[in-house]
């Protein structure tokens, strides 16, 4: 039969507002 | 057999290279910006370039980039670009925050982006209406469930601005052109007397508006938001809340306006909404739920029309104006005013008649509806039929320098 296909690694995402948050440092570091 | 073609061997490898997948790739200092393919994309995209292109190309082309980098197994890439492309849609909202088109744009292409990672996922149940050319694109490493409730999210605030834009635009012209405005011949001469037209809604001045000019504007949003490819499910719900928002808005109105309160204004509100009843099912939008919620003011349009005296047309009333509150129908009664001299006020007790009909209502005390609720938005999952295969990136798009890569 077929190989079972590996089963994929779940990513972890930060939530809509900590996406935000790093943005804005990051932002507020660059020159 | 669990199979995963190699992707495309068109340009968007080398938009990848290009992409560098820096964290910061939307703040890299302006020098690069214009050698950016997601700045590109992104920020200085205008809906207008895509025209007679596919409906939600960017979602396609970043869609075809994080499954390059899921290719490749590299997770800080699929990270990046999915946090470089959901940051940089939230800067360009913020830019256009009054600018329905792009607004639209952008609300169509998080979507498809959504649907994409939910039928290229290898989830099964996403997976029904694929071909087997679609499957070969499925994301082969990585579970990006999480990003997908990101973008949901998202989806969910880009809706809300749409919402807050066409109400912008709308709610200025309601109270003339559904209360105020006369488009039935020989109407005014039936219209009470000794009232003049309130200025709040400027009738009389250069901000008075016809119905027309609101079918008008409603067919401006429909035609951008199908040219934009949104869901039609999504377009649905958008006239359905913005179908609320004129209900509320008049019905206010008519609660607290003694003048617009009479047999002929109801005359007139049930000939307009029949004309946005209309209008809703020549752009099939029918099934939208938005006839049902101008439910309490086609009730209110009738209460104006009914004959208001014996205890039969209590009863009449009362069983016809199940949407309408308790503390709703005493008011618009109290504020009731006769046409002429033939036509009699309605009588106190006639009223009570009314509230002892109607006391075992369980009725909500607030009088006036909620003009800003906003109901739940759903997105549900639109597989495309499209293969990634076929997707160019067109010229319009200014990427072409990326086969120099």
């Amino acid at each position: 039969g077929a190989p079972r296909p590996r089963p994929r690694v779940l990513l972890k995402a930060p939530t809509l507002a900590e996406m935000e948050e790093m943005n804005t440092s990051e932002e507020e570091e660059s020159p | 057999r669990h199979r995963c073609a190699q992707p495309h061997a068109m340009s968007y490898r080398k938009i990848l290279k290009t992409f560098g997948f820096q964290t910061r790739i939307l703040t890299a200092p302006s020098i690069h910006r214009k050698s950016n393919p997601c700045h590109l994309l992104l920020s200085e995209l205008k809906p207008q370039t895509l025209a007679g292109t596919v409906p939600c190309l960017p979602a396609y082309i970043l869609y075809m980039c994080i499954r390059h980098a899921d290719y490749v197994n590299d997770d800080l890439k699929v990270h990046s670009l999915l946090t470089s492309t959901i940051n940089g849609i939230k800067k360009v909202l913020k830019k256009h925050n009054d600018d329905f088109e792009m607004t639209t744009f952008w609300l169509s292409n998080t979507c498809r982006l959504l649907h994409c990672l939910k039928q290229y996922s290898g989830d099964e149940g996403f997976m029904t209406r694929n071909t087997a050319k679609q499957n070969e694109h499925c994301l082969k490493n990585f579970d990006l469930t999480e990003y997908r409730q990101v973008l949901s999210d998202l989806s969910i605030q880009i809706y809300q601005q749409l919402i807050k834009i066409a109400e912008g635009v709308l709610q200025p012209m309601i109270v003339s052109a559904m209360l105020e405005n006369e488009s039935i011949q020989g109407l005014c001469g039936v219209k009470p007397t000794g009232y003049r037209k309130r200025s709040s809604s400027m009738a009389d001045g250069e901000n008075s508006y016809c119905l027309e000019a609101v079918i008008r504007q409603m067919n401006c949003f429909h035609t951008v938001m199908c040219d934009q490819g949104l869901d039609p499910e999504i377009i649905l719900q958008v006239f359905k809340q913005l179908f609320y928002m004129i209900t509320a808005v008049t019905l206010n109105n008519l609660l607290l306006r003694k003048d617009v309160c009479s047999w002929s204004t109801g005359m007139q509100l049930r000939y307009n909404i029949s004309q946005l009843e209309e209008w809703l099912r020549g752009r099939n939008l029918h099934q939208s739920g938005a006839v049902q919620t101008m439910e309490p003011l086609i009730q209110a349009a009738q209460l104006l029309q009914l004959k208001k005296k014996t205890p039969e047309d209590a009863e009449a009333i009362c069983s016809l104006c199940t949407s309408l509150s308790t503390q709703q129908i005493v008011k618009i009664l109290n504020l009731y005013t006769p046409l002429n001299e033939f036509e009699e006020r309605v009588t106190v007790s006639f009223i009570r008649t009314i509230q002892a009909q109607l006391q075992e209502r369980n009725d909500p005390q607030q009088l006036l509806l909620d003009y800003k609720h906003m109901f739940p938005v759903l997105f549900p999952f639109n597989p495309s039929s499209l293969t990634m295969d076929s997707i160019h990136i067109p010229a319009c798009l200014n990427l072409e320098f990326l086969n120099e890569v």
